[in-house]
């Protein structure tokens, strides 16, 4: 018993699935509503050179400093960034040294950062999915909610049992069930089993089950 | 064929709730798999939360370093503008020309507002910016800056998901092992509410 005190009363179906079944579904929106709406495109590995000029024609767009990162294609453009000041001022070519290490330090982390930033996407979206699987999973158990509220209800009841001996329209070799499941229009399977099989029942339950399933999710 | 007697129909029906109730409690099993997958990423997703944060401590001290050596430059701006000046109006129109090209072949884009607004960029720019790589670091904080964004939106989308997990998942159901919902008959009898799992009690909480 799941009740841990006999003042209690037993769970009713509803009571015991219904909440969970709107808490996963808010999970999974609250993951899926920004992840699938960002608009920064990381890095890829596959395509890096197209992602990188994807960058560079944004940044054109932009404010044209995309433009600059062609400067080595320029012989003038390269000259200066080779021209030495030191005579000038002997701290200034320190300084210059000194931001072009962290320069490409912070560029190597940021790249760094770009690769872990996407694992984590990746993470979140694992869940995200493991979530639409439980909705998955649970969703039909919990469409149950609404319909075990009544006293006495029957959920699976067999109405019409018939093979091609009794209805010629029955393939031969085949048995055509008519069930009632749930809520659902009657709904008919049929089985290769003969209704003395022992698995009969079980093959018919699968079946019903099965198609209940799909026109829910449909 | 002997015809099917109510009966034997309600026999049947009795049989097929069987099976009924047994799937109910394969599905309800596998729920409670599907929890502990979701756990084990969420394990995996903590450790790469702290790699990020040494990452991020690391990119963030390296920034701050270059700002730092940039502000310092900036302050001997000036020391070898004529130069600079010089070769800088030389490389403006092949960096142009080259751009131009590039946009052309690569962005698949109208380039006739882009040439004129490269054209008062370039003009406006110094050649000091370009000296000291301004555009990286441009392009290094723009980063950061689309980074913060992202972490910030999945940490606060993860946050919103998280807490009604952490509830749903701290319910008995959840927390008793897989075996135990074989005590569970999914068609009971009982329409009362239960304190335990009255979902009101869970919001409010």
């Amino acid at each position: 018993n799941l009740m841990p005190f006999p003042m209690f009363e037993p769970l009713s179906f509803h009571n015991m699935f219904q909440p969970f079944f709107d808490m996963i579904h808010r999970a999974q929106q609250a993951m899926d509503v920004h992840l699938h709406s960002m608009p920064y495109h990381f890095p890829t590995a596959e395509f890096p050179g197209e992602n990188a000029n994807r960058t560079v024609c944004k940044e054109i767009r932009h404010n044209s400093t995309g433009c600059l990162r062609m400067k080595d294609q320029c012989d003038k453009c390269r000259e200066i960034l080779s021209v030495d000041c030191s005579t000038n001022n002997p701290a200034q070519m320190q300084l210059r040294q000194e931001l072009n290490t962290s320069l490409q330090l912070a560029e190597k982390f940021s790249k760094l950062y770009d690769q872990l930033l996407q694992s984590y996407q990746q993470k979140m979206l694992n869940t995200s999915s493991l979530l639409a699987q439980l909705n998955e999973q649970f969703s039909w158990v919990s469409r149950l909610a609404n319909l075990t509220q009544g006293e006495g209800q029957q959920y699976f009841q067999v109405t019409t049992v018939s093979s091609h001996n009794s209805d010629p329209s029955v393939p031969s070799g085949l048995t055509k069930v008519v069930v009632n499941l749930f809520d659902s229009q009657p709904i008919t399977v049929t089985v290769p089993e003969e209704v003395s099989n022992p698995k009969f029942m079980e093959t018919v339950v699968e079946k019903a089950l099965q198609k209940y399933r799909q026109k829910h999710r449909e | 064929d002997k015809a099917i007697s109510d009966k034997e129909l309600q026999e049947m029906s009795t049989e097929g709730n069987k099976y009924i109730n047994k799937e109910i409690k394969n599905a309800l099993k596998e729920v409670k798999q599907i929890k502990t997958l979701i756990e084990e990423t969420n394990e995996e997703r903590k450790t790469l939360l702290g790699t990020l944060e040494e990452a991020k401590k690391k990119k963030e001290d390296a920034l701050s370093e270059t700002r730092d050596s940039e502000a310092k430059l900036k302050a001997s701006e000036g020391l070898c503008n004529e130069t600079m000046t010089a070769l800088w109006e030389e490389c403006k129109p092949c960096l142009k020309q080259t751009c131009m090209k590039f946009y052309a072949r690569v962005c698949r884009s109208g380039s006739g507002l882009v040439g004129q607004q490269l054209e008062e960029f370039l003009n406006q720019s110094s050649p000091f910016y370009f000296w000291i790589n301004g555009d990286r670091i441009d392009s290094l904080l723009e980063n950061d800056r689309q980074q913060s964004h992202v972490m910030d939106v999945m940490q606060d989308s993860f946050a919103r998901a998280s807490s009604i997990m952490d509830e749903l998942f701290q319910d008995r159901f959840f927390s008793r092992g897989p075996q135990d919902t074989f005590f569970y008959s999914p068609f009971g009898p009982s329409q009362r509410r239960s304190l335990f799992f009255n979902p009101k009690s869970r919001f409010a909480r």
